[in-house]
């Protein structure tokens, strides 16, 4: 098991590949990457060889090669079974964010326990009562879920999703979940993204 | 000026010590803070020691000193103003988020360019159209911009907070925008949040 920190620069510098690959760039240097993912170039190289041998030449690494070295040593080209319980404004937003499903994201399901809304939404997904979450994932194997519910009804929901056997969860309420340590619990706080933005404007 | 990742690790840094402060924890440790942002204990102290003298006893450092600390040499203690750009789901969200109130981010204005939204919603901020931005970030002396609009539409908000005067840009949307140097640019993108809860969940 890669430690953590590693598992995470590896993971922000595919992202910076499949942008490179994009923009029909062949080769990145550890020098380019430090200025995207702000780590030494002597960091990131460690992090690369920690995941095995990757050729590398005087132009750097080749975009593509590195980018599927990675891929396959962190299973990012796995297409994960998702669902999303919550689909208010933030729920919604991600329901039509295109690039989560072209990223290997598939949400197979949404939940509400607001059964006006769950009746009401016009998306391709399928949306349920709240109720009905146990069945569904288990049924539909799904392994990761969205928390987009208010703080005060996160936990419940957390506990009900640990219930059916999900193994990941990313979590958008302002509140920590409290889990068994075998389901990775990842939070997004835009409060950080803004201190982060604050401290570098200075 | 800091290296940038010392900055990002300061900043969460600062984030934890806020929550050990709500639990009314008067220590942490630099092998504590280890688990919390993913890096070493050593670079841990490295960071802080980065920022000048902090005291520390055989339990640690005093939580409330250190985030005194960080938060007076990173200026996290002064209210920023903020506006926000497109009022859709995510801009609604935020709108809504209380905690970026409570944490120094002060939206003063909210801007959208569909003029029935901006005419029927009902929020404390108050929204104008976009076409008024120009003027009112630069009487209010607006700081930060908030891009929350669709990826065509990116570029052309943020010429125009440029152009405003802004020194500093969350942006939302899967597009990365271009802007002079001394812009600094947050880009927030959860499909990076997933791949890496889809890595350590192995
Ligand atoms: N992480 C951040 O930076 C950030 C930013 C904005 C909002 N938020 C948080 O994200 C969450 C969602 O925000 P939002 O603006 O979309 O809220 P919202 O009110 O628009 O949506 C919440 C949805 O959850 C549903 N819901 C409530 N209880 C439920 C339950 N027990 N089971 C299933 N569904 C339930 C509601 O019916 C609603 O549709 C909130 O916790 C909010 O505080 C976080
Ligand atoms: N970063 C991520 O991970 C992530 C996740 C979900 C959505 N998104 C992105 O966030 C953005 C907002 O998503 P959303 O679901 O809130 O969309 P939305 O359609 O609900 O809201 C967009 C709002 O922007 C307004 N708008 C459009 N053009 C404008 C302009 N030129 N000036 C001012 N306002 C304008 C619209 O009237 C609308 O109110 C999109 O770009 C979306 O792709 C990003």
């Amino acid at each position: 098991m890669l430690p953590i920190c590693t598992l995470e620069r590896l993971c922000k510098i595919f992202q910076v590949l499949e942008r490179y690959e994009l923009d029909h760039i062949q080769a990145v240097s550890s020098r380019d990457l430090e200025k995207c993912i702000h780590a030494t170039s002597v960091t990131i190289r460690k992090d690369i060889s920690a995941i095995g041998r990757v050729g590398v030449t005087k132009r750097g690494y080749d975009v593509i090669e590195l980018k599927k070295h990675i891929g396959e040593h962190l299973k990012l080209f796995r297409k994960r079974r998702a669902c999303l319980v919550g689909l208010g404004r933030i729920g919604g937003a991600l329901l039509e964010y295109q690039t989560l499903q072209d990223d290997g994201f598939e949400i197979i399901a949404g939940f509400d326990n607001n059964v006006n809304k769950v009746e009401r939404m016009r998306t391709d997904i399928r949306v349920y009562p709240v109720h009905e979450l146990l069945d569904i994932v288990k049924s539909h194997r799904i392994e990761l879920g969205i928390i987009a519910v208010p703080g005060e009804a996160a936990q419940k929901v957390a506990d009900q999703l640990n219930k059916a056997g999900i193994k990941g969860i990313l979590n958008f309420s302002p509140v920590g979940i409290a889990l068994p340590d075998r389901v990775i619990v990842e939070n997004i706080d835009f409060t950080t993204a803004l201190r982060i933005l604050a401290a570098k404007m200075g």
